[in-house]
């Protein structure tokens, strides 16, 4: 997380911190799901993608409850049953991050606590949280100032209209051909360093309902150009909603 | 002494006859017929010396150590005995004659010659039944019961119900293996209601089948030998029930009825030597052997259709109320009944009813469950309610609701009397230190 601040304890409980190809970041999703990106799974380009998701999973460490990486290190690994890849997501493609979700299956339940609770899906029929302008909070134990962070941070950051999106992209990435899909969108600061960065993959964006008065995760951290230097993208989790509950119900 | 051959018949001559018979003769003859018959005796010709008592010459008929007559003289003479066409029977076998002759045969000088006698005798059947043909006045009859002469002997016979005794002449009652199988009917002393016999040994039997209890109603008059202070010494009338003596009886007061119950009866008649009772007689009857009437052990236990009487056959179900298990000890049971046996007893004994436990109520992952009333125990009708990990978990519910009852079956069910439990899922983007920026 660029410009971000310490989550304390209990602030994002739904926050889980994987380790498959390196750090990642996931959200709890009922008592036995993690929701991540497909990318900390198979990452792009990446030489180990022979692996199968069953190898994967048996390898697969999973972290919950905790702010501090040492901590979770220490309340240990929540073993992982199965990976669930979405079937758009193209490891192959280095320049496009459709499908860019996955959801793990834990081997057992987590007793929901303090500091672990998971977070909510938004409703298929909201897109208010997608609107320009829609403050969330993204967290993880990714990469600050060049360094992996030891403890979890947040950052607040804005839902931007998918034209400055595209508009902005496009000014920046030259000849790469890389694909902004409609199954995702961007959030952040053009000029304020505020942003998430290697190692928040597969963390959650959130953004409270008021409403219900729950936090409800809009998008998963999926991909950006440099880090605080623009615009990040997300996975759009409302155009997964109906995947990730057919997955949840079929298992 | 002339032996007479022991004939059917014959004829006995006076010494020399038809030719007069010589003086100073004394002849004997000894008839003797088989035992059966008597002899008959009769003279075709008679021709002794007359004389006062037949003092000179004469016959002497002498039989059953009796005699019959001392004869002399001619057919039709003044004096003398002459035995014309008499018939000389005896009551025995054996018929003795002597014949005596003095030194002459005169009259006023003249010689007179006498010719003698021709007797002819015969067998004649013996009517041993008829009572004036007994040989002495002080022997008992023949027969005790019936007498049948015929042709040299006799035999007897008893009366229906008794039977001839190895000395041919007694008769005794035969008691001894009376068996009556019938599901009623009647029984006696021998001659009811007159005396009964002496020495009885009788053994009457009563062999119905299994399950049926016999019955036995004394009928007057009612009369046995007695003794004022000690119990029936002289003659007994005992009930036997398989081999078990139930009763001892003598006296003129009737015992009554006795329900033996028992299929197997055995009535034993024992008489001594004398009395003059007129005995006993039973209608005896039979009806099904009854059982015990069942009694719940407990207020919870339920007999279906209860009958004021069991009998052989019947049975009766128990059930328990709402809420109660059937159980025979440790075992619960599903269903039972009990048969009521040949022998009055039950098949099998009354069972118990124990209130239904539901064990303990299933455990609630992420949450628990709580007695709601005092008693918190899993016995029919407990209840207890469901609740979760708050705020962590949310209860999900069926349309029953978290509130389980105890039920009859032994199972916890909602009030739609569904088993399964609520479930206690995750509360979603509800964390408990919400972040909470201050600095604007």
């Amino acid at each position: 997380i660029i410009g971000g601040k310490s989550a304390s304890s209990g602030n994002f409980p739904w926050q889980a911190l994987t380790d498959i190809h390196g750090r990642g970041g996931g959200a709890l999703l009922g008592d036995r799901w993690i929701l991540t990106a497909a990318h900390t799974i198979y990452p792009k380009g990446a030489v180990g993608n022979s692996l199968s998701l069953e190898k994967l999973a048996e390898e697969a460490n999973i972290f919950l409850g905790h702010t501090k990486v040492e901590e979770l290190h220490k309340i240990g690994n929540h073993p992982v049953r199965r990976i669930f890849i979405h079937p758009d997501y193209n490891p192959d493609d280095g320049y496009n991050f459709n499908g860019d979700i996955a959801l793990l299956e834990l081997k057992h339940p987590v007793t929901l606590g303090p500091t672990v609770l998971p977070i909510c899906l938004p409703d298929t029929t909201n897109t208010t949280f997608y609107m320009d302008g829609r403050m969330g909070y993204v967290s993880g134990f990714g990469v600050e100032k060049n360094f992996v962070s030891n403890e979890l941070k947040y950052v607040g950051l804005p839902a931007v209209a998918r034209e400055k999106c595209q508009s902005w992209l496009d000014s920046k990435k030259g000849d790469m051909p890389i694909v902004f899909s409609e199954n995702m969108f961007c959030a952040g600061f053009l000029t304020v360093r505020q942003d998430t960065c290697q190692g928040d993959s597969g963390s959650v964006l959130t953004v409270l309902d008021k409403e219900s008065d729950r936090w409800v995760a809009t998008g998963i951290v999926s991909w950006g150009i440099g880090c605080a230097e623009g615009y990040g993208f997300y996975t759009k989790i409302l155009s997964y909603v109906d995947w990730i509950k057919k997955i949840m119900r079929e298992n | 002494s002339s032996p007479v051959p022991r004939k059917l018949f014959g004829v006995i001559r006076s010494p020399g006859y038809p030719k007069p018979y010589p003086n100073n003769n004394i002849s004997i003859w000894d008839i003797h017929v088989p035992k059966g018959y008597v002899v008959k005796l009769t003279f075709q010709y008679f021709d002794l010396e007359p004389s006062e008592s037949c003092f000179y010459d004469y016959v002497k008929i002498t039989a059953d150590k009796k005699n019959l007559g001392r004869y002399c003289g001619q057919l039709g003479s003044a004096t003398g005995n002459h035995p014309g066409r008499k018939k000389f029977v005896s009551k025995g076998t054996s018929m003795h004659l002597a014949f005596h002759s003095d030194f002459s045969n005169e009259d006023n000088g003249t010689v007179i010659s006498y010719r003698g006698f021709l007797a002819s005798y015969q067998a004649v059947d013996l009517n041993e039944c008829d009572p004036n043909s007994a040989a002495g006045e002080d022997e008992r009859p023949r027969c005790q019961h019936f007498c049948h002469n015929y042709v040299g002997g006799y035999f007897c016979s008893c009366r229906t119900g008794y039977q001839l005794q190895s000395d041919h002449h007694s008769c005794k009652v035969e008691c001894s293996s009376e068996l009556f199988t019938e599901a009623s009917g009647y029984l006696s002393s021998p001659d009811y209601p007159q005396p009964y016999p002496e020495d009885l040994r009788c053994n009457y039997s009563i062999r119905l089948q299994r399950g049926l209890s016999i019955i036995l109603r004394f009928l007057e008059p009612f009369e046995i030998d007695e003794h004022q202070q000690v119990h029936c010494p002289y003659d007994q009338l005992k009930i036997q029930v398989h081999g078990r003596q139930i009763g001892e009886f003598c006296g003129v007061k009737s015992p009554g009825s006795i329900e033996t119950n028992s299929n197997e009866v055995d009535i034993l008649f024992l008489t001594d030597e004398s009395g003059f009772s007129r005995g006993w007689k039973i209608h005896y009857t039979s009806q099904k052997i009854r059982c015990p009437q069942p009694v719940p052990r407990d207020q919870f236990t339920i007999i279906r259709d209860l009958q004021p009487l069991y009998q052989f056959q019947d049975y009766f179900i128990v059930t328990c109320k709402t809420g109660y298990n059937l159980m025979q000890g440790n075992q619960k049971l599903l269903y039972f009944s009990s048969v009521c046996q040949a022998d009055g007893t039950w098949h099998q004994s009354m069972p118990h009813c124990e209130i239904v436990n539901c064990g303990n109520p299933a455990d609630l992952t992420n949450g628990a469950f709580s007695y709601v009333n005092q008693s918190a125990n899993n016995n029919y009708q407990s209840v207890i309610t469901y609740r979760c990990n708050e705020p962590y978990y949310h209860i999900v519910t069926g349309t029953g609701g978290d509130t389980f009852t105890c039920s009859p079956e032994g199972t916890w069910v909602d009030q739609n009397g569904q088993m399964r439990i609520p479930a206690c899922l995750p509360v979603c983007g509800k964390p408990v230190t919400p972040l909470t920026e201050v600095q604007r």
